[in-house]
């Protein structure tokens, strides 16, 4: 699945603003 | 805090839980509240609503695309916030949000929506169903539109739309969830804090069972936006494939 998601992956990873 | 709500669940750790997801959606909401009172009359004019109207079909649905990824970015921050979200697997994260950003974004858009003169906020200006009428597909937008009212004539408050929005995202009736029981007690929490505001601020006993009967509605716009999607895609291949946002497209594609 996150394979097929990266980019919801990249933003569920990324630090919160 | 010691007093026990449903479930022997405690009062404090309830109102701990409705306190974080109220503050996490009051911080990720794309407008505040200020902000669309002070928009709710600014209308698109007849000149811009015609201007719309022209639009290539095409074109139209890739500003609808992009204005939709931008409003789900945001849910994706909400999510984040909210506190036991990111102490589900990696896997329930994403399926919990591929399946539920879009239902959240139409919640949401009741904020954004004037129910005197069925106008919705797009592009800084308020309009009507006519804007949306070269995209070709009436009847999404129509249920739409009929939806956000359904949904303003229940007069929530920004609590309670916080909580729902909580509600629809971290939901157990996803298909390939790996730990369902740990959404389900998290899920549970937020439908005790939920009912426990809208008894508060309602006199009305069934408000939140007239809350929750428009979840199945919210799950029908989201097949028919996949399938206007799908039909879409098949007369313009290359302006989904080349021009739509890719997070639009891992999504729903």
């Amino acid at each position: 699945l996150k394979e097929k998601h990266k980019i919801l992956h990249q933003l569920l990873q990324n630090s919160t603003s | 805090d010691s007093q026990l709500g449903p479930n022997n669940v405690s009062m404090g750790e309830l109102d701990r839980i409705a306190q974080n997801i109220i503050k996490s959606h009051l911080e990720t909401c794309q407008y505040t509240t200020e902000e669309l009172q002070q928009l709710a009359w600014q209308t698109h004019s007849y000149e811009e609503v015609k201007m719309y109207q022209s639009k290539p079909r095409d074109v139209l649905w890739q500003q609808c695309a992009i204005q939709i990824t931008h409003a789900i970015q945001y849910v994706v921050e909400f999510a984040k916030r909210i506190s036991g979200f990111m102490e589900l697997c990696q896997n329930d994260q994403i399926l919990l949000l591929k399946s539920g950003c879009l239902e959240v974004v139409l919640v949401r858009m009741c904020r954004a929506f004037n129910p005197l003169n069925n106008t919705v906020l797009f592009e800084g200006k308020y309009g009507g169903m006519q804007m949306f009428k070269a995209l070709g597909c009436d009847d999404l937008v129509s249920a739409v539109f009929d939806f956000a009212k359904s949904l303003c004539s229940l007069q929530l408050t920004e609590e309670e739309i916080a909580l729902f929005s909580a509600a629809v995202l971290i939901s157990t009736d996803r298909p390939w969830l790996m730990e369902p029981r740990k959404v389900q007690k998290l899920q549970e929490k937020i439908y005790f804090a939920l009912q426990h505001i809208m008894q508060k601020n309602h006199m009305d006993e069934d408000a939140l069972a007239k809350l929750i009967s428009r979840i199945p509605t919210l799950s029908a716009l989201c097949t028919l936006h996949t399938e206007e999607l799908q039909a879409f895609q098949q007369l313009h291949p290359e302006t989904v494939n080349v021009l739509f946002p890719p997070l639009y497209k891992e999504l729903f594609n």
